[in-house]
């Protein structure tokens, strides 16, 4: 469903060349809860933006549900994001302007949603998180934990097939973490597919599959019996 | 110290009373180890702010090395904040256009520390966190981890005696948390009073008085034996 090949970034820095990932090859099945560990600086979220389609690789090849990422031009692969992916962001990337609830709608209103059924839905998961007292705030209004709930809420707008999440319980204590992992669990449970990056490892518990980077590189991999 | 009376923080939403802090009296100690945990939303980050000298409390008196802080205006304040408190904000609030070096020489530069002094001092405590070879880059090209550590490095660069920290290892990576840890504790056996929020246990153990908030009220303390 996905697979990475021989996949290189090389970020450019003035003069300098910072190679986040050196050569990663992987693969994710339809349906899997897969873990992704390591360093702070390991490539870790520059890893997920390539999985999210939100970036694209330096060298190597990327197929997603056997479509060859590299024929696709910006377009298509907007298209393909908002349609198969939602992501949690490492921070978040609310929009300051918008409320909870506008926030949560976004994903839907560029699917053309209709709005009364958008709002329901942005209702629903703000309920699902704890956010349902915390509609009408705005961003700036909210606590730590609270904007990664609405980042979590709006990456499930959608529905989609594939979840990205990068450390969706940073800002979270225990119990909330914990809650949002149960979440997590249950949609896969109905088929979705999870990645996840976290460093905790009660959190990567969740994860029946699990990788770690070094430097850009795959370390070593884990997986638990079924 | 720092000493709390009854502090209420309430802010105003739309037409709706948001009661984050609803009486908080604490005092902490020169040169304490001081814990804050709590749930998601209870105010822990409001609470930060208001020791922090960021905001002000809606009631309440709030007393710092026997001044009154409610006494002072903004500009005493702010005087006070450059010269006694190093602040880790959650959301790291780097600025953008700068680099790492000239994020974490900010704090030198209000206080007219001389260029090279503050140069250098950087530059040391860029290494300190692991960042020696991240300069010149600017946070929008550096991992979530990385921006976590420069906000830590910015706040030590005026060698303030008091160090709040809220959430600073909650982008890192296990054993990268436990270094900044062991730095912390490192400044505070020097003497330096150290207040961290945070909700992981194994950071949460370096406190060695810890507080715990529930919806805006205390609901528990614990003192290590010394
Ligand atoms: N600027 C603001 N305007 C309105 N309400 C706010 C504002 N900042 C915080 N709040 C509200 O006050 C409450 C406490 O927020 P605070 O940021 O202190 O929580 P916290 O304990 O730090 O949570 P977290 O662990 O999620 O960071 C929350 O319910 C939040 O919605
Ligand atoms: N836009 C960018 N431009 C230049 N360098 C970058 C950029 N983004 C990331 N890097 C560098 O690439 C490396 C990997 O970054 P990445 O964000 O993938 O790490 P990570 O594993 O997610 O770390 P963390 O756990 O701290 O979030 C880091 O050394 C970082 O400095
Ligand atoms: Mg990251
Ligand atoms: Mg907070």
């Amino acid at each position: 469903m996905i697979r990475l090949e021989n996949v290189e970034k090389i970020y450019r820095v003035g003069q300098t060349d910072v190679p986040a990932l050196r050569g990663i090859s992987l693969e994710i099945r339809r349906g899997e809860f897969f873990g992704l560990l390591g360093p702070s600086g390991s490539g870790k979220s520059t890893l997920m933006n390539l999985i999210g389609c939100l970036d694209r690789p330096t060298r190597g090849r990327y197929w997603l549900d056997g479509a060859n990422v590299e024929d696709l031009d910006d377009d298509a692969l907007s298209e393909y994001r908002l349609r198969h992916l939602g992501f949690v962001f490492q921070s978040f990337n609310l929009i300051p302007q918008l409320t909870v609830c506008e926030n949560i709608e976004l994903p839907m209103y560029y699917r053309g949603v209709p709005p009364a059924e958008s709002r329901a839905r942005a209702e629903f998961l703000a309920e699902l998180v704890g956010l349902g007292e915390r509609l009408r705030h705005r961003p700036a209004e909210l606590s730590g934990g609270q904007c990664q709930r609405v980042a979590i809420a709006r990456a499930l707008a959608n529905d989609p097939p594939v979840i990205l999440a990068d450390e969706p319980t940073g800002n979270l204590d225990t119990r909330t973490g914990l809650q949002i992992m149960e979440l997590l669990g249950a949609l896969n449970r109905e088929g979705r597919t999870v990645i996840l990056v976290t460093h905790e490892p009660d959190i990567a518990a969740f994860a029946r599959r699990r990788l770690w980077l070094r430097d850009g590189l795959i370390e070593r991999e884990e997986t638990d019996a079924p």
